[in-house]
């Protein structure tokens, strides 16, 4: 997977690790 | 064990998201039972409307009527008076 | 390979479950802003209802006024015509 990934909904780019975005909490493959 | 830990927290994020859509279903069910009182509110007040204008209305075709007696009161207790005159 | 499939299987699952958190967040806001006539409805159903009780009230105490000088002027004009059998 890829080093890190940019919410679509907050925009704040989280690590490759993470499954839900730091700030929103929203998973990576949410629209 | 990378993959493992992801996999871990996925699944305990998918169990927290399940609960916050149990809860949110909940709040719409709730709500629903609230919104039903919208229909039978509007209808009251519609009734109760409706009531006070026939009530109104009432009132004032007896203030007419009453009106009326006064004068017709007024104009016999005249003739009384010229009568008992005479 | 089995797991790498597990983990993405749970991150889609993960999505679907956001965008049903979405739409219901989104049911309850509108349900919200529906409640937000009940009380308005109430104020208004009480606010008819007691002009209603009060209209009421004016109309029996007419009623009885009137009634009284019913009362008045039949007696008015019997004394008128005894008066002119005088």
């Amino acid at each position: 997977s890829p080093s890190e990934w940019k919410c679509k909904s907050c925009t704040v780019v989280n690590q490759g690790s993470s499954i839900l975005c730091s700030v929103c909490e929203r998973p990576r493959l949410a629209d | 064990g990378d993959l493992c830990s992801k996999l871990e927290e996925a699944e305990r994020a998918l169990a927290i998201k399940q609960d916050l859509i149990d809860k949110l279903k909940e709040e719409v069910e709730q709500q629903k039972g609230s919104l039903e009182t919208v229909p039978v509110l509007t209808a009251q007040a519609e009734i109760y409307k409706a009531d006070f204008l026939a009530e109104r209305e009432a009132r004032e075709k007896l203030n007419q009527k009453k009106e009326e007696l006064q004068e017709q009161l007024t104009q016999a207790l005249a003739e009384n008076d010229r009568l008992k005159q005479d």
